[in-house]
């Protein structure tokens, strides 16, 4: 069985930011990551899901904190022409991914890491893969355990 | 100034799924993916984002096409297990990637992808980012309209 996953990254560097209850029509996101683009704030991770029955979603992104002033600022600004019910932010979470090559067709792989962070009481605060990355957010408390977990689970532990 | 996209990829094999109202505690992801993995379905985007107050949230994912009929099966078998309130199927989706390098560090990248859907009035049904990929979900039918404009818009087109 070939080992696709190549390492455990992390960042403690990042603040999360919601905006929620946001129109799900084409412009919205034109909307935010446009002023935020204009002041060349770096933005990581967009998570963005379906609309329920509403025809409101949510829109998650992290950015490094040192940014989050600044980019508070623009978003209360711009909070009619973006129209969002809410604010929310949380400097204290840690992206932690699961880094590999061809993930999407080893299932399972995903599935180790959050059962892993399941079995150490770990909530999983926000969720994005691609084909070789497997990101999540959680509460920065919990950063080496998570890490100590997952390199074990992967089998990365030194030999 | 340096292009760092390369390209756009897109896929229309693909089936999303989302879980709605689904609590945020430790083991949900698992109870979800575990299943999925043991009958080996190809998951491909994983987008989760926080819950609001309510301490439940959703879950979308994508899956080939040709997975849906066994990967419904195991969810509606599951539904007790998991605690889903709806579970909801669009198999009307594309998935368009502008694909690149170092995208994190060029504040301005996503939102050309979003500023040209928004223009052409194409939804954005999920966002799923990474420093190498941005991927949206969008209506089947607005693939090519997409992809011609994003093409343009990231001054891909033929010289
Ligand atoms: C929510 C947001 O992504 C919206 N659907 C848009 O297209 O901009
Ligand atoms: C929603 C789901 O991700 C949950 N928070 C978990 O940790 O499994």
């Amino acid at each position: 069985e070939q080992q696709v996953v190549s390492g455990i990254a992390y960042s403690r560097d990042e603040a999360k930011i919601t905006l929620f209850s946001i129109d799900d029509k084409p412009g919205v996101s034109a909307s935010i990551f446009g002023p935020l683009a204009k002041a060349a704030i770096n933005v990581d991770m967009i998570v963005q899901s379906i609309a329920g029955d509403s025809n409101k979603t949510d829109m998650t992104f992290t950015i490094p904190r040192s940014e989050l002033p600044l980019a508070r600022k623009i978003l209360e600004e711009q909070s009619a022409a973006i129209g969002y019910k809410n604010l929310h932010i949380d400097e204290v979470v840690a992206k932690i991914s699961v880094v590999g090559l061809g993930m999407r067709s080893h299932p399972g792989t995903a599935q180790i890491m959050f059962q892993t962070l399941a079995d150490k009481g770990i909530n999983i605060k926000v969720i994005s893969t691609s084909e070789i990355k497997i990101s999540v957010l959680i509460d920065e408390a919990y950063t080496e355990l998570a890490l100590r977990a997952l390199h074990t689970a992967y089998d990365l532990d030194a030999a």
